[in-house]
């Protein structure tokens, strides 16, 4: 966070209308269901903080290495844990012998540290990953409370069963918290939006019923298209975007040639020494130079650099690469691969760079030139501002939803890519209590901060209004005017699926304008319209419902987008939109048509004055060619020349049904 | 059908405004399946009473096959497991 906020134009460096306003989220209690806290962490000091707000009906829960009285303050206001649907499946005691693990709300995994310190933390100055990231570490909110629900341990890689999530709801709804944050997935297939089996879509319906804004990670299975997760309609469900900030390494080979590759090494320079690719001989000669299957010579590789390529994303191919090429006795590992925003730096200090194919295979070519090859790797550098581009993660879940298209899913994207915020100094990669983590799961928290403002600035908008008016001021272009991209296979401009209204734009969320409000009825419609029997969705409300003998259309749930998965000739759908700015307002509507559609607009012209506070319009969209097509996207904006109420629009054009194309 | 795993019964909106009488009547319904209050105690992982009414509990596939049959139970569905991103 030394940077995402400064990116986000949500610094304090600059007059900030959303962080000045709302107090910096003075009074909004954040509830955070992840790994805990490190309680004694810096970004978790009190000071300057009030009292503890008075409709706090939490508490702080005692256990191992965590005393209630001594760890919860004026900032982390609750914490408490939940680990008996853990322990029922799994038996007593915790199987925690591959990794520290308490059983108490302290944090040994050191992400839930991070989600809370980033959504919350306080203000701690001088902060930076072994001198790389150096700024000030704070949360979205730096002045709200956090309420800590540990459901997720450190077995099997870090678990969290939906029986314990639920309880966590449960308990977060009858404490009093606006927020609630949720880093954590499940995997495809999803469960439907009234199956308990996703603990997260059912307790967060009844969270959202009382008010309350659920905010979830959208998960990490990107860039293939229909992986998003957290679908239903009631969560804001969050990607993952890189930022304006990068860390480049020089790479300079004997022929003087210096090529900037990415890495964290914060290592001293390794000046020029012997540089190999594992060539074997034979048909396959690549083979040798796999990055997850090398097999080193360390007669051959002791003091060298040694160049492989991969085409894993994951880190577990440089994870391998690394330690086999030091205990072969080399002193650093050039990995060649096509970009995958899981940055991170090698265990030990060891420099591991990554470049990409292009640049690999000018490295190979050198190597193959020369008789004795030779390179130096020097220590990594921040370079921050408008010559790196932000976009959206490589790994960040992309739409549409496979439980409903026509919900557009993710909703919003953020910052979630390297980083830099407090955690358990039993994280392995941990510096001084600190670390760079990536991840949907680092996307989540900013965006949960951001929406504790608006709670604090707007205390009455219900979360759909929040919703609406993140997505519809989020950003597509950067600050520097440039369109943002999408990382994947190549890369492409980002479209809603890519990162749903945008990147978050935290004071144009402030005073949006128009919103589009929702309440539990329209999540009936939704449920209604899905298709979902009077008895599920009785059993997911918990109250006695009726769907309409005429099955509602999904089209026009009232979301601040539009989606239509299947346009055969033409479609009309409704929208309905409450005017939150100045009380005599007239906006009128700018189309975007997707291609190959005609768009229109009725009324185009939106008057509002003190009787006139919501106004239904409709949208018409027909094709203009009859094929089967993937998605074309567009924007429906309404403007009265201060604000820009924008909608994101995708259209799909079928004219067979049910054809197996995705996206 | 000694093995049991655990299961969250879902009964959807509270019946009481008092939470320790929703988590009574969690209690009374698994008794009523399991036998006692006592063993009912110890297969009860948890009473979820303030946002909406269910409980998980540790029940034998029988035990699961019973509680679904009961008319107060909206839905019985098996404990599953999340991931951090």
């Amino acid at each position: 966070t030394t940077r995402s906020w400064d990116y986000l134009d949500h610094s304090y460096h600059t007059p900030n209308i959303l962080l000045d306003k709302s107090n910096k989220g003075d009074g909004v209690i954040i509830g955070v269901i992840d790994t805990g806290i490190w309680p004694e962490s810096m970004a978790f000091n009190d000071e300057g903080i009030g009292p503890v707000p008075s409709r706090w009906k939490g508490g702080c829960e005692s256990g191992e290495q965590f005393n209630a009285t001594a760890h919860c303050n004026r900032k982390v206001i609750g914490a408490r844990w939940f680990v008996d649907g853990l322990l029922a499946e799994y038996g007593q005691p915790l199987n925690i012998s591959a990794n520290k693990e308490y059983l108490s709300p302290r944090d040994a995994h050191g992400h839930g540290t991070h989600t809370s310190s980033t959504a919350a933390g306080s203000y701690v100055r001088n902060i930076s990953y072994k001198g790389l990231g150096l700024g000030t570490v704070r949360g979205g909110a730096p002045s709200a409370r956090l309420a800590i629900y540990k459901v997720c341990w450190f077995v099997l890689g870090g678990q969290c069963t939906s029986a314990d999530i639920l309880k966590a709801f449960d308990e977060a709804i009858h404490d009093g918290v606006d927020v609630l944050s949720l880093s954590i997935g499940s995997g495809i297939p999803l469960f439907s939006d009234v199956d308990e089996r996703d603990g997260i879509a059912t307790g967060s319906f009844h969270a959202v019923a009382k008010g309350i804004t659920v905010v979830c990670a959208a998960a990490n299975d990107g860039p293939s298209s229909q992986t998003v997760q957290n679908t239903a309609p009631w969560i804001l469900t969050v990607g993952a975007s890189t930022m304006d900030r990068a860390f480049p390494t020089p790479v300079t080979l004997g022929n003087n040639k210096t090529i900037l590759g990415e890495a964290m090494y914060a290592g001293k320079e390794i000046g020029f020494t012997g540089l190999i690719y594992p060539e074997s001989k034979g048909l396959d000669p690549t083979s040798a130079g796999v990055c997850q299957e090398l097999s080193l010579n360390r007669s051959l590789v002791a003091g060298k650099v040694v160049l492989c390529f991969t085409s894993v994303a994951r880190r577990t191919a440089i994870s391998n690469a690394t330690s086999v090429v030091r205990a072969a006795g080399g002193v650093g590992l050039i990995v060649a691969k096509n970009p995958s925003d899981d940055l991170a730096p090698c265990s030990n200090d060891f420099p591991c760079v990554e470049v990409d194919y292009e640049v690999g295979t000018q490295i190979l070519f050198y190597i193959r030139s020369t008789r004795s090859p030779v390179v130096k790797l020097s220590p990594s550098k921040t370079q921050v501002g408008k010559l790196v581009s932000a976009k959206v993660a490589h790994f960040s879940s992309r739409g549409p939803s496979s439980i409903a298209p026509a919900i557009l899913k993710p909703d919003i994207a953020a910052p979630g890519v390297n980083i830099l915020a407090a955690t358990s100094p039993l994280a392995p990669l941990a510096d001084g209590g600190f670390v760079m983590f990536s991840g949907t799961s680092m996307a989540t928290p900013h965006v949960s901060g951001i929406v504790a403002l608006l709670k604090a600035l707007h205390p009455d908008w219900s979360p759909a209004t929040i919703k609406s008016a993140l997505v519809t001021t989020a950003l597509r272009n950067d600050d520097y005017g440039f369109p943002i991209f999408a990382e994947g296979s190549s890369r492409k401009l980002a479209d809603p699926f890519d990162f749903g209204g945008g990147i978050v734009n935290p004071n144009g969320a402030a005073d949006p304008g128009l919103v589009y409000d929702m309440g539990v009825a329209d999540y009936v419609h939704y449920l209604c319209a899905m298709g979902y029997t009077n008895t599920s969705i009785s059993q997911l409300t918990g109250q006695s419902m009726a769907c309409p003998s005429i099955q509602p259309s999904i089209l026009d749930v009232n979301l601040p987008s539009i989606t239509i998965p299947s346009l055969r000739n033409s479609t009309t759908l409704t929208r309905t939109v409450t005017n939150v700015g100045p009380v005599n307002s007239t906006y009128i509507a700018v189309i975007e048509p997707p291609v190959g559609t005609i768009m229109s607009v009725r009324p185009n012209v939106l008057a509002f004055d003190a009787q006139t506070k919501t106004i239904t319009f409709t949208v018409t969209v027909f094709s203009t060619h009859q094929i089967n097509a993937g998605y074309h996207f567009g924007s429906l904006t309404w403007t009265n020349g201060v604000h820009t109420v924008r909608s994101p629009i995708s259209v799909r054009i079928q004219f067979v049904e049910s054809y197996a194309d995705g996206n | 059908d000694s093995k049991t795993s655990v299961h969250i019964v879902y009964l959807g909106e509270r019946q009481h405004e008092d939470p320790q009488l929703v988590t009574d009547s969690h209690h009374d319904m698994l008794a009523r399946v399991v036998g006692s209050k006592k063993v009912a105690s110890k297969l009860m992982v948890y009473s979820y009473k303030h946002g909406f009414s269910g409980f998980a509990a540790k029940l034998t596939e029988s035990q699961a096959q019973r509680l679904a049959e009961h008319p107060g139970v909206i839905r019985l569905i098996p404990n599953s497991i999340h991931k951090l991103q």
